[in-house]
């Protein structure tokens, strides 16, 4: 095996039958959970007096998986009042209580999240001022790097953040302490062990005879590790006493589960476990035996830092999952809000669509009355209100609107980005369609054509096949590819092909770049209505907006890739497309194709 | 406005957290050029 014991590997083969590299399997996994504190963080040896952990540093943050507990002690802020925290990581929010009427609330509220190299490891972090009837207001906010701050060489446990108002110019508006350790990996494991064991160790002595034992793998769901429970008591029970020990079995729990997992999901929320990942499988089963026994201080439930801070009306259900919180056809009031995921930043963020527009879409678009009307002028009506926007937005006048429109999404327009300032903009359309600085939008591995990149800074669906999109997404009942393709263009090529859909938002860049190198082969204009492509249309089975919009369709012929069609699809208001290359052209992946604009 | 890229079959590996995603009908915000996924057509040429 050469030095194999130093090489950690989780994607080993559990099915080897050579008792050496078994023993050797077993080896790198306990390596892969217990040195790596070694490797990763320098004891302070002392607790802060506070009761809260001893403050664990990161020596490394290479290849990481961990429990990081994040604590909100207190703020200091600008006046009075009954303040509550929130704590956004990946796709959760958790919360505070609320404080006393103080400038100077403190939470000392603990959350543990799971802290990976590859996984989110920003938290956001909200301070809401509370209201007894309407909902919370956001007064300021700050972000922290949990990896960078657990790798920072500090003698201090603690951190003070300033909170920053969420409107520019982002003054501060006080100021918030936290700190953030590491739970010791054995300390997981140990925890692990007894969470499990706890279940059913119903004389509370801390062991389980094999009745207790017998429980506990039927509580696993494991048809197969059922049938051979005595196999495994025995297994568990190394010195024989009649009874497994709590160090007894999480030695079993961490072998078994390196040979053939006893648990297939978690018997707490049912998620399915990777087989592959033994790590992050107990620090999920750990973190979720942790929900609702009162060791967490903060609540969670919550998808976004808005939906926490929504006041007495959201109790009435804490729990969301973005399912029940999504647009579509049956989502009732909730349609006023869109969750999307960040890749970027690795959590959940909620975009608001203005009341108003979100009911005059669903009356047009997901009734089957709304749609006649549609086919009673309707669809010239949006045409004509499209040009006549268009040729406002390229009127001098129109520039006037940019401040404010920049104002609405001022999360979401970085000016920082933009190649030119302000005062080069001489009409509304011209922002539209603005170029960024160089290099603010890395090309991911430029110089390899086999590596596709995004098209647009947008939000993006993907699905493997036709079908998975028509399944998962496109409601629309005409949907085919021959029909997104239009009648010059076979779609033998791209039947059961993969699909992408680039969906742009007001606020977002408005070019759109190739996603592959390669020759444009032709580009085909196709005719068509102007209808919204937001979600709450795609996903209307009366509309079949891919089909029926204006549409350009371009075939890029790639070496890496096939043939790949490019269909940049206008909508309501914004049905100008305009390319910047054309048949014939050798393109890079990356490069600028073109950009959607103000128009008909 | 919206851009739909359509591929041939199995000539793309789109990256797992964009399909993951987008199974559970969530949409993924990113950013132009970031990785979308890998070619598979070099693999199978050289299995071929």
């Amino acid at each position: 095996m050469g030095n194999g014991n130093s090489k950690i590997d989780s994607s080993s083969s559990s099915s080897s039958s050579d008792p050496d590299a078994e023993e050797s399997r077993i080896a790198r996994f306990k390596d892969r959970v217990h040195l790596r504190r070694f490797l990763r963080r320098r004891r302070k040896g002392t607790t802060n007096g506070r009761g809260f952990h001893s403050h664990t540093k990161l020596g490394s943050v290479e290849d990481f998986a961990g429990i990081a507990i994040l604590t909100l002690i207190r703020a200091r802020m600008n006046f009075k009042d009954k303040w509550l925290a929130c704590v956004s990581f990946g796709e959760q929010t958790f919360r505070t209580g609320i404080s006393d009427h103080t400038k100077e609330p403190a939470w000392n509220s603990e959350k543990k999240l799971l802290l990976e190299k590859d996984g989110p490891h920003i938290a956001r972090i909200s301070v809401f001022e509370t209201n007894r009837i309407s909902r919370n207001n956001l007064v300021g906010y700050c972000e922290i790097d949990l990896l960078e701050f657990l790798s920072q060489d500090s003698d201090s446990d603690t951190e003070e953040l300033e909170l920053l108002d969420p409107s520019p110019p982002n003054a501060v508006v006080g100021k918030i302490s936290l700190s953030c350790s590491v739970e010791d990996p054995i300390e997981t494991e140990k925890r692990f062990a007894k969470r499990i064991l706890s279940i059913v160790d119903y004389n509370e002595d801390g062991e389980l005879s094999f009745p207790e034992f017998s429980d506990l793998i039927d509580a696993f769901g494991n048809q197969v590790a059922a049938s051979k429970k005595e196999e495994l008591f025995k297994a568990a029970d190394k010195n024989g006493d009649g009874v497994v020990t709590l160090d007894e079995l999480a030695a079993l729990l961490a072998a078994q589960q390196e040979k053939e997992p006893l648990m297939n999901c978690c018997p707490v929320c049912g998620e399915a476990l990777e087989v592959s990942d033994k790590l992050n499988n107990m620090i999920h089963l750990t973190l979720c035996f942790d929900e609702g026994t009162g060791n967490q201080v903060m609540t969670g439930g919550f998808l976004t830092d808005k939906q926490a801070a929504y006041g007495w009306m959201f109790k009435l259900s804490e729990w969301a999952h973005f399912s029940s919180y999504d647009v579509g056809l049956n989502s009732g009031s909730s349609a006023s809000h869109i969750v999307v995921y960040d890749r970027q930043k690795k959590r959940l963020v909620e975009e608001i669509i203005d009341g108003k527009i979100v009911l005059s879409m669903r009356a047009i678009y997901q009734s089957k009355v709304g749609l006649t009307l549609m086919d009673k002028g309707v669809k010239e009506l949006l045409h004509s209100i499209s040009e006549k926007q268009g040729k406002r937005m390229d009127s001098v006048e129109s520039a006037k609107d940019i401040p404010h429109f920049i104002e609405s999404f001022k999360d979401q327009i970085n000016m920082n980005e933009v190649k030119h300032p302000l005062e080069y903009f001489k009409t509304f359309n011209e922002f539209f369609i603005r170029e960024l600085k160089p290099g603010v939008r890395p090309i991911a591995h430029v110089e390899c054509d086999d590596v596709a990149v995004c098209a647009a800074d947008c939000r993006l669906m993907a699905f493997k096949s036709i079908d998975d999109s028509l399944r998962l997404w496109i409601k629309g009942r005409k949907f085919s590819v021959q029909g997104l393709l239009g009648q010059d263009i076979s779609a033998r090529a791209f039947m059961d092909g993969s699909l992408v859909i680039f969906r742009l938002a007001p606020q977002d860049y408005h070019r759109f770049h190739f996603p592959v190198s390669g020759f444009i082969e032709q580009i085909v204009d196709i005719p068509g209505c102007l209808y919204t492509v937001n979600p709450i249309a795609v996903n209307s089975k009366y509309c079949n907006v891919f089909t029926e919009n204006k549409r350009s369709v371009s075939i890029i012929s790639s070496s890496d890739f096939g043939k790949v069609a490019f269909v940049a699809i206008g909508a309501t208001m914004v049905g100008s497309i305009t390319f910047r290359k054309g048949k014939g052209d050798y393109v890079k992946k990356g490069e600028e194709f073109g950009y959607f604009s103000f128009g008909g | 406005s919206t851009v739909i890229c359509v591929f041939e079959k199995d000539s793309i590996q789109i990256d797992e957290d964009l399909l993951a995603n987008s199974s559970r009908s969530l949409e993924t915000l990113v950013r132009v050029g970031t990785k979308l996924g890998l070619s598979t057509r070099k693999v199978s040429q050289t299995d071929l």
